[in-house]
């Protein structure tokens, strides 16, 4: 489904080069379940950041669902996120100005949703997610956990075929970390791939496959839960 | 050191009103080294900044080192902020515009130190959190758990004889994580008192005592390690 061919990622800074990516080469199929780990600064999120086409190689070939992403321009790009991917970021990224709804909303007011029903799917999620009670807040009337909650459900908004979640559950309590693992799973179970970045062990267990990252390379790839 | 008596906080957003907190009495003592836990939305961050001097309660006292701080000014208020606390906020907070060594100097800069010390305490402190090679990075070209970390040092940077943390390791892999805690607990060791808020009951178990929240009130207290 997704398909990672030696890809590298360097960030440059005036004189100083970072390695985030040293050619990294991975299978994601159809319906599996990842978790990657590995220590702060291993290239967790600069890898879910070009799995997401958020970001691009230095080198190296991607293919998505067929497609050779390296070979798409940005708007063509832009297009494929918004159909296909759903992404939580490790910063959620929400937008400060849209409440709580018109967050959880916005990719579908971009993919050319009637407003009835986008704020029919949102509230929708927003219920799942425990929040149907704060639809019209702001993200800074909120709590982090309440935050990273919109976050995730932002991206389940356009029903992506992959879901890619940079530390989903990272500001949560372990209750409610247990909650959003039995969506992510559940989204699973009905053919969804997901990748996800932890670094808790239990959340990992979730998982089918577990990629391990070491200084911006794959250490090594655990099958099984 | 700061007892809070009866402290409510009512957030008011038009008609509605959410209670954060509803009537927490607790008294932390010089020294001690608290872990702070609960459901999203429990309050924790709430009463996080209410110590930290970031917010003020509703109704209800609080006495900081024999201080009643609904009494001080703002201007007093920051300047108590500046010279006995250091904060770890769950959201980083650090300036993007500022590198590395520039956020983590930043309380000193306030505090009027010169500028020679100031770069020699923000680079020891660096060091200390790996990130030696790191200083002149500004926010947006690290790593989540890395920013955690500059933001952590930037806690420490006033040598405060509060520490208060707000799930300071949600971002960093179980190894770092560790280390921090181990700083964390040397810190409290050399006399400082710690009040830190974690969902992890690992790194909760490195406190001597758990305070549970739960709907705004303390649900309950543990003594013990
Ligand atoms: N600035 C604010 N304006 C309005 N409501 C707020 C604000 N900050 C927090 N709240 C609300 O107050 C309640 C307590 O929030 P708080 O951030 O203290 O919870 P928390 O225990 O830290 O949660 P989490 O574990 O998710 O970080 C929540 O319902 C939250 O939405
Ligand atoms: N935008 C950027 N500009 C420059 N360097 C970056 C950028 N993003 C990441 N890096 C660097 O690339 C390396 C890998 O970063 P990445 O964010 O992928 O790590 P990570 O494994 O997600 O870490 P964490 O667990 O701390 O979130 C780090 O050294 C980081 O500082
Ligand atoms: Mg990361
Ligand atoms: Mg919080």
């Amino acid at each position: 489904e997704a398909c990672l061919r030696e890809v590298c990622k360097v960030y440059r800074m005036g004189d100083q080069e970072v390695p985030a990516l040293r050619g990294v080469s991975v299978e994601f199929d159809p319906g599996s379940f990842w978790a990657v780990m590995g220590p702060s600064g291993s290239g967790k999120s600069t890898l879910l950041n070009i799995l997401g086409c958020l970001d691009r190689p230095t080198s190296g070939r991607y293919l998505l669902q067929g497609d050779d992403v390296g070979a798409l321009d940005d708007d063509t790009l832009s297009e494929l996120r918004l159909r296909r991917l759903g992404f939580v970021f490790q910063s959620f990224n929400l937008i400060p100005q849209l409440t709580v709804e018109e967050n959880i909303q916005l990719p579908l007011y971009y993919l050319g949703w009637e407003p009835e029903k986008s704020i029919e799917r949102a509230r929708e999620l927003a219920a799942k997610f425990d929040l149907a009670d704060r639809v019209g807040h702001r993200p800074t009337e909120l709590s982090g956990g309440q935050q990273q909650r919109v976050a995730i459900a932002r991206a389940l908004a356009n029903d992506p075929s992959i879901i890619l979640a940079d530390e989903p559950t990272g500001n949560v309590d372990s209750r409610m970390g247990g909650e959003i693992m039995q969506i992510i799973s559940e989204l699973n179970r009905s053919g969804k791939t997901i990748i996800m970045v932890t670094h808790e062990p239990h959340i990992a267990a979730f998982a089918r496959q577990r990629l391990y990252m070491k200084d911006g390379a794959v250490e090594h790839i655990e099958e099984g839960r």
